[in-house]
């Protein structure tokens, strides 16, 4: 009845690596159309997100890298939770995607309050 | 059933003016943690709209004022539709948050997918 996460989250996900530069980060939400970027290490281990609103803040400072930017606890989903435990989880950190992991740790898709939006326009 | 744009949105819209300076929207976002700056002339005429995506794209490009990165053609939502319409209208867009007008064309709120998603998260 309630879709699970793995139904509408989008795969395969976009990362980026901590040294890149925040330069790096705009250049993919410009051709993506998106605003989530994980952040993983060269052995796809996740250690941060950066959003647009992160790089839309570091807009006039001396920050160069996505390091310096990123948010490091990462808030979650696991592919098989219902979407409306995730929404909840969405609304009480006040962000508005979550990568989303598999029972590795490894990071399989993302989930954003879009996809989640679009189940609500769904025609009956 | 189906609650109304005006049940959910987020009231009074903070607004920008064109020739601000893309730093005074960095600036809002950060300090009210939103993605979404729709922009008016002094007699509140609404003529564009800044996101953090907006923002984030413009790094290390030479642009300075709000009137070189908003969007002019707005996508809005009347605060008398149903929720439902206004999520198939951001899907059909690719965006995430519509200037919410009243009949007279004011801008009177804001509704994103944020909010739209707090719904589907409701305990029954
Ligand atoms: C408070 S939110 C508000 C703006 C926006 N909707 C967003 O999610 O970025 C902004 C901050 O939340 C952080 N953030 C976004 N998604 C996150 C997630 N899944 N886990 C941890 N932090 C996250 C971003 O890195 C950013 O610093
Ligand atoms: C294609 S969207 C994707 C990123 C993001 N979720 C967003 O809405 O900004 C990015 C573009 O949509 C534009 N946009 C956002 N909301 C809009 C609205 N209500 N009407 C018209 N354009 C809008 C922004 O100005 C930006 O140039």
């Amino acid at each position: 009845e309630v879709p699970l996460v793995r139904e509408i989250m989008t795969k395969p996900v976009i990362t980026g690596l901590p040294d890149e530069p925040i330069a790096r980060a705009a250049k993919i939400f410009a051709e993506h159309n998106f605003d989530h970027l994980p952040i993983t290490d060269k052995q796809e281990k996740l250690l941060g997100i950066v959003t647009s609103w992160d790089v839309a803040i570091a807009t006039g400072t001396k920050k160069k890298k996505l390091s310096e930017i990123m948010t490091k606890k990462v808030v979650v989903a696991n592919e098989d939770e219902p979407v409306d435990a995730v929404a909840r989880r969405l609304q009480q950190h006040g962000i508005s995607g979550l990568p989303v992991t598999n029972t590795k740790g490894e990071v399989v898709g993302i989930v954003t309050t879009e996809d989640i939006s679009k189940l609500v326009g769904r025609r009956r």
